[in-house]
C-alpha cells in the first residue's frame, strides 16, 4: 500500500525542498523504495538529484490525467517526476476548488511499486500545493524558527483543515523544524510554541549546516556529498522517526 | 515624480519582505515620504510593521482597479497599502498576459506625495508578482548565497527580460545578497557569480542577523527594534547605496 507524503508550506526558504529530497534519499538508503514528485514549477527538488527539466512533460500529463513522467536517479532505489518552470502554467487551471483532484489520479495511473511517494511544492497555496494535499495521506510541514515564520504555518494548518472534507485521509503526521540555530533564543521561543500546537508531532530538529546548503549544487543528496555531517546525521535521525509513524514498521 | 520600487525572487525566503521593509524604513528615516505596498497575501510586510489585516480591502480594489486603501503606520513618513490571506484569489484573475496592468492602474489613482513606492511580493511568478513589474521602473532581486538561490535568479532574469516589451521603463537596479554568511566559501562563490552576472548592481551585503529575525515579531522595522545592530547597519548602508542611484540625489 503505496503511502503518499506531501511537504508543504506557504512560507518559503524554510526547508521543503532540501526535506523532500534528504528524506527520500534517507529511506531509499535503508532498501525502500522512493518516487520523489517534484511539484515546483522552480524544479529544485529534481535539481538537487541532478537532473534539469523543463517541467513539460509534467505539465502535459496533468493536462491529459494520465500517468506522469518517472525518471531513475543516481540514488539507487529512488525515481523522480521531475518538474521545471513550464509547469507554472498550471497555475490557470485552479479556480476555486475546480482542478485539484488531478495529481490524485495521474498517481493512480503511475505505474511503480514504491513503498514512498514524496511530494515537493511550491511556496503557495495554488494548483500545485491544493493537487498534493487531495493526492496524500500524510503532511510534513517544515518549518523555520522566526515570527514570520510561525504565521505561515498558521495559514498551512488552517488551509490543509479546509481540505479535509473532500481529503477525509489527510493529516497533519509532522513538523520539522528546519535550518535551526540553538544558540538563538528565538529557537526555543518557537520550539515552545510549537510543541504547545503539536505536542506529538515535533520531529527532531534539522539544524543549519553548510553542507545542506552545498548538495545541490552537486546533484545528489547530503547523505552522498557529505556522508558524515549534521546534516546527513539530522535527516537521518528524522527520516527513522517518521518511518516508525507512517511506515508502521 | 514617484519612483516604484519592486522587491522580487520567485526562490522563497530569500529577505524580500525584510528588504522591502527596512529599506523603507531607512528612507523614511533619512525624511523620505515612502509607501510600502504589501502584494503577498501571506502578509508578511504588514505584520513587519505591525498591521494584522485580511487582504479584502485590497482585494477590492485590485477587482475595481480603484485607488488602494492606504493605512499610516508607527513609522514617520512610512505609509503601508496592508495585505492579508484573502488576496490569495487575486491569482485567479491572471490568464497569460491579460491583468497584469491592474496595480499600475490602481497606483496612478491612489493620492499621495511619497517618493518612494515600494512593492514586497510572494515567492512566485504569479498575478502578483508580474503585475508589481508592470507598475514599476525599478526592480530589486534580493539573493541568498546557495546554489538554489542561483537558478532561481536566472528565471527571475528571464521573467523581467520577458516583460520589457510591455514595460519599457523596467531595469533590474540591484541585487542584494541578503542573509549573507561570510565565512562560508559558497558565500564567496555565489559572490563572485553575481559580479559576474550584474557587474555594477550588486549592492553591499546583508548579513545574517537574529535582530532581523526577531524584528517582525515586534511589529516594527529593525532600526527601532534593534538600533545599533549588524541588521540595522547593512540596511542602512544599502538603504543609502540605493538612493544615490534611484533617487539621483
Ligand atoms: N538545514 C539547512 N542548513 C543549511 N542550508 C539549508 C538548510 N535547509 C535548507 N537550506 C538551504 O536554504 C535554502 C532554502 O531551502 P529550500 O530550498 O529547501 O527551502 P524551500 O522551502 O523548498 O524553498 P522554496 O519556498 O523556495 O521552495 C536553500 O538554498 C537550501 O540549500
Ligand atoms: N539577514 C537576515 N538575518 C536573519 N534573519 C533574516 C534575514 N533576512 C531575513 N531573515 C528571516 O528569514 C526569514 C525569511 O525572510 P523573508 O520573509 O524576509 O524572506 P522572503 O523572501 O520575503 O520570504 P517569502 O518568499 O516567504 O516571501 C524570515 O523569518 C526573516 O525574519
Ligand atoms: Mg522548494
Ligand atoms: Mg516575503
Amino acid at each position: 500500500m503505496k503511502k503518499v507524503v506531501s511537504v508543504v508550506n506557504l512560507k518559503g526558504g524554510v526547508g521543503k525542498t532540501t526535506t523532500a529530497v534528504n528524506l527520500a534519499a534517507c529511506w531509499a538508503e535503508t532498501g525502500k523504495k522512493v518516487l520523489l514528485v517534484d511539484m515546483d514549477p522552480q524544479g529544485s527538488a529534481s535539481i538537487s538529484v541532478g537532473v534539469m527539466n523543463d517541467g513539460n512533460e509534467l505539465l502535459d500529463a496533468l493536462q491529459r490525467t494520465v500517468d506522469l513522467p518517472v525518471v531513475s536517479t543516481d540514488v539507487p532505489g529512488l525515481d523522480l517526476v521531475p518538474s521545471g518552470i513550464e509547469l507554472t502554467a498550471a497555475n490557470q487551471w485552479y479556480t476555486g476548488d475546480s482542478g485539484i483532484g488531478i495529481l490524485d489520479r495521474c498517481l493512480e495511473q503511475t505505474e511503480g511499486d514504491w513503498d514512498y511517494l514524496i511530494i515537493d511544492c511550491p511556496p503557495s497555496l495554488g494548483f500545485h500545493t491544493m493537487n498534493s494535499l487531495m493526492a496524500c495521506q500524510h503532511v510534513l510541514v517544515p518549518v523555520e524558527a522566526s515570527f514570520l515564520g510561525l504565521n505561515g504555518l498558521k495559514q498551512m494548518v488552517t488551509a490543509i483543515k479546509s481540505i479535509k472534507s473532500q481529503n477525509p485521509d489527510i493529516k497533519i503526521e509532522a513538523v520539522i523544524p528546519c535550518r535551526a540555530h540553538r544558540r538563538r533564543r528565538i529557537h526555543w521561543e518557537i520550539m515552545d510554541r510549537l510543541k504547545e500546537m503539536f505536542p506529538t508531532k515535533v520531529t527532531p530538529i534539522i539544524r543549519e549546516n553548510v553542507s545542506l546548503t552545498e548538495a545541490p549544487g552537486r546533484g545528489k543528496p547530503v547523505i552522498f556529498t557529505a556522508r558524515i555531517s549534521k546534516g546527513a546525521d539530522d535527516y537521518r535521525l528524522v527520516s527513522m522517526w517518521l518511518d516508525e509513524r507512517i511506515g508502521g514498521i
